[in-house]
């Protein structure tokens, strides 16, 4: 373990927090999308098929068992709870998802490091995990208003991917065996799809404007 | 350095 990773994998704890706390407090879900949510559940359902058959540390079970928790969490408080439900905005959150799925799943199908059904779900959570923002980042820019706590969460989300990346380089130079293409491709490009949105987000910021995605 | 198993990251 290293800070960078330590750091990232505390930051993606706390988007995934602060949204779960966000729709908990304010019983509201405007602004989320429905589809990033289900994406994100399964990109942990199909990573942590694992948990249960190798033990890594404690600190990984728990991670894993948070990550899997609040992803489904959200999912049920968007789909079932009966105040949340309401503010949630299904003809904005159109992005049909389902493309993404595909394309994600036939990638695994092909590019993976072992053709066993393990490693073909894991190839297939990353590939899945690089694109699963594409639903929010469409919404935010449909629905043009970003209120605070979504921009932290997409922010906090882009921020835990960036230092992945700081992780995977200083594991390279240290530990001589660490090479993992699958993942680091996946890293980088999903980083990449970010980058505009931190633009946006650091002028808005800077020039102390609501931050406003470009339609 | 703790072995680096197969997949130890998150």
């Amino acid at each position: 373990m290293n800070i960078f990773r330590l750091a990232g994998d505390m930051t993606h704890l706390a988007s995934v927090l602060v949204l779960l706390l966000k729709i908990h407090t304010i019983k509201s879900c405007a602004g989320v999308s429905l589809k990033t949510q289900e994406l994100y559940a399964l990109v942990f359902a199909t990573r942590y098929l694992d948990i249960f058959t190798d033990f890594i540390s404690l600190y990984n079970t728990v991670m894993k068992l948070i990550f899997l928790g609040s992803s489904f969490s959200i999912v049920w408080y968007i789909r079932r709870h009966k105040i949340v439900r309401r503010s949630y905005d299904k003809d904005q959150d159109t992005f049909r998802h389902y493309f993404l799925v595909l394309p994600c799943l036939l990638l695994a199908l092909v590019i993976h490091e072992k053709f066993t059904f393990r490693e073909v779900m894991w190839a297939f959570s990353l590939y899945l995990e690089a694109v699963a923002i594409l639903p929010q980042l469409v919404l935010l820019q449909r629905t043009r208003n970003i209120d605070n706590l979504t921009g932290q969460y997409v922010f906090l989300l882009g921020a835990y991917r960036a230092l992945y990346i700081l992780n995977w380089i200083y594991r390279y130079f240290t530990e001589p065996h660490f090479v993992h293409w699958i993942t680091w491709i996946a890293g980088l490009v999903q980083t990449l799809l970010y980058a505009d949105f931190f633009y946006y987000y650091f002028e808005s910021w800077k020039n102390n404007v609501k931050l406003q995605l470009p339609a | 350095i703790e072995p680096t198993s197969e997949k130890d990251e998150l």
